[in-house]
């Protein structure tokens, strides 16, 4: 696992987020994008000792989250179908965009999807690890490795991904480790 | 006679349509491409590692256009090793069909400048 240079991190025990209203998808109900983003943040909240709550006020929010195609205002232009699916900028800013030329899924399965589609869940609670200051992972398995096949789910977080956000926020109380992919005391070693 | 040209136009066409779908890059036609060699396509490749971080706006190569020349240098060679050291395969610094086929991949958009030896030589990694 790694961290951005200078390893930034919140310093707050709640952080709020908002899902933009306008940069939206228009096959996708609001719903399903929040029902998503709720899995995909419930996956590090049950970790560390950081809870999220969703707000209507975008402006507000500690996180921003959005769909945006092309060039949008970042520096960092997206490019059509497939590449770059998505990014998000470290602790303090706040920011994940997605790549709306994306064939987004958010249902469980890809049955009727096309080659092209891109798990919702998968890549967002994969840029929520940036959000929260990790960097990508070596590990192939791990949720923080920067690739991710069309087609795949990949939403479990493994050891590496887990090790890495707990050196920054430290234990959530009611975390259970044997809850993990792989085993517990290759945790404790880590 | 209209008919064959018509025909092949549409094909053209229908051809264009399905190439610009397609995935980012294809990078499938420099899997085993050497060093020292001059092929179409390795500027792209040095585009999408520099766009990652890989490959220095000053590696020598990158002309004042602000674009790379096709030849495969040592430069290339080091940035493929290390793609390969962080991507967690094999480090073989040559283009070899399972760093292509990474490379095709659709990924993250965030650099993977954390994951590199900063100037002072040390690995911003947490192993």
């Amino acid at each position: 696992y790694t961290y951005f240079n200078g390893k930034p991190k919140w310093n707050r025990d709640t952080l709020t987020y908002a899902i933009s209203k306008t940069h939206k998808l228009d096959y996708l109900t609001s719903e399903d994008v929040k029902t998503v983003f709720r899995r995909a943040f419930s996956q590090w909240a049950s970790v560390i000792p950081v809870s999220f709550e969703e707000i209507d006020d975008f402006t507000a929010a500690d996180l921003k989250i959005g769909f945006y195609t092309g060039d949008h205002g970042d520096g960092l232009p997206f490019d059509g179908v497939l590449g770059t699916l998505a990014h998000a900028f470290a602790p303090g800013n706040g920011r994940l965009h997605l790549d709306a030329s994306e064939t987004w899924v958010v249902a469980d399965d890809f049955k009727g999807s096309s080659d092209v589609a891109v798990d919702l869940e998968s890549v967002a609670t994969h840029e929520i690890g940036h959000l929260l200051g990790l960097g990508h992972s070596s590990q192939e398995s791990a949720v923080m490795y920067p690739s991710l096949r069309p087609r795949t789910k990949k939403v479990d977080l493994t050891v590496d991904d887990v090790a890495g956000v707990l050196k920054l926020y430290g234990p959530n109380p009611k975390l259970r480790l044997d809850s993990l992919t792989q085993s517990e005391d290759s945790i404790r070693n880590s | 006679r209209n008919l064959p040209e018509e025909v092949e136009s549409t094909a053209k066409a229908t051809q264009v349509i399905q190439v610009s779908n397609n995935t980012w890059h294809d990078f499938s036609r420099l899997v085993d491409v050497q060093v020292g060699s001059h092929v179409s396509g390795v500027s792209e490749l040095k585009r999408y590692l520099h766009r990652f971080g890989y490959v220095n706006d000053d590696g020598g190569d990158h002309e004042s256009s602000g674009s790379f020349s096709d030849v495969f240098d040592g430069r290339l060679e080091s940035a493929i090793s290390l793609y390969q050291e962080n991507l967690g395969l094999p480090v073989t610094g040559r283009l070899d069909t399972s760093t292509v086929n990474l490379m095709s991949l659709p990924r993250c958009g965030v650099s993977d400048t954390h994951m590199i030896v900063n100037d002072e030589g040390i690995y911003t990694t947490a192993h």
